[in-house]
């Protein structure tokens, strides 16, 4: 049978002159590892969902990526995490946005799409959703990194106005 | 951001995404979530998307579900047998436009200022990038034997 994985750790300005040899392998190794959970599941005539899951679960338990443990912080020294999850064959979806406390918000968006009465839950609710749900929670401290507390600081230092700020990159 | 997108041997497509957001995030934004048919999208008659960049670009643009869109019309176009005048495209000449669906929806997102890239997979079992960045982190895998991972352009 047939079977076909792409997957991604975001993308922007990313310079090899920035990124010294063992870091580029570092993230290399990390796709590869994710790559490789999900082909498994496909090789092994595993659903599309569950191997989109397993990457992304993979990559957001991974601080070098930006999702889960390693997210980047709000204004207020939060992290705050969203998530989205669809199936091609029937189009159900699921997504959740604002989240603080829930370990692996992909598999809270699935949830939510398993659920099927909501696409897209925001915050508390989503939080008191996945309680019900039985889905892990952690403290919000461990999605902390000092990496992306500095990231932060050094914007704050550059004492722009909050339209600054703002600007459209996410 | 992350995100996957495949096609398992069923012929089913799935696509997910998850994100930090952006650093410095204020008042509630949520704009660079991914939203479903901007970020996220998936549907076995067309293909399974995964984005990143500048999330507010890519709900305007409607990028995940404009790809699929195009690709839907890109394979109606060539097989629909009501039209015997038009000549069917060859296999490598379809596989070439496919790529151009994701490139041409990215410029869209570029001309309005934003940047970022996209993951796709279609039912055929193509695994395609497309970004308008310096770089991405990003891999691919078939049942064909492909499997790598890159950086850089």
């Amino acid at each position: 049978g047939r079977w076909s994985l792409a997957i991604h750790g975001g993308a922007g300005t990313i310079l090899r002159e920035n990124m010294t040899s063992d870091q580029e392998a570092e993230y290399e190794a990390a796709l590869a590892a994710a790559l490789d959970a999900g082909s498994s599941i496909l090789a092994d005539g595993g659903s599309a969902l569950d191997a989109v899951e397993a990457v992304v679960t993979r990559l957001e338990d991974d601080p070098k990526f930006n999702a889960g443990r390693g997210a980047v912080f709000t204004w207020d020294e939060a992290n705050e995490l969203d998530a989205a999850i669809m199936d091609g064959r029937t189009r159900e979806a699921g997504a959740v946005t604002g989240v603080t406390s829930i370990k692996n918000p992909i598999l809270l968006a699935r949830a939510v799409m398993m659920d099927g009465r909501h696409v897209f839950l925001s915050g508390e609710g989503a939080e008191t959703f996945a309680n019900e749900r039985g889905i892990e929670a952690v403290d919000p401290s461990y999605f902390r990194t000092e990496k992306r507390l500095e990231a932060l600081k050094r914007l704050k230092e550059r004492e722009l106005s909050a339209l600054d700020v703002d600007h459209k990159y996410g | 951001t992350v995100g996957a997108v495949a096609l398992d041997q069923q012929g089913n497509l799935a696509a997910a995404t998850s994100t930090g957001g952006l650093t410095g995030k204020r008042w509630g934004r949520i704009g660079d979530a991914p939203i479903i048919g901007a970020g996220t999208y998936a549907d076995n008659r067309a293909c399974a998307v995964s984005a990143t960049g500048a999330g507010e670009y890519f709900i305007r643009v409607g990028v995940a579900h404009e790809i699929c869109s195009r690709l839907r019309m890109l394979e109606a176009s060539n097989y629909l047998k009501f039209d015997k005048a038009r000549p069917l495209a060859a296999e490598e000449e379809i596989r070439a436009m496919k790529q151009l669906v994701p490139d041409a929806v990215l410029a869209e997102v570029k001309e309005l200022g934003g940047d970022g890239g996209v993951i796709l997979v279609t039912p055929e079992g193509e695994a395609l990038f497309s970004f308008n960045t310096p770089g991405m982190y990003r891999g691919r895998a078939t049942s064909t034997g492909m499997r790598e991972v890159a950086i850089f352009e």
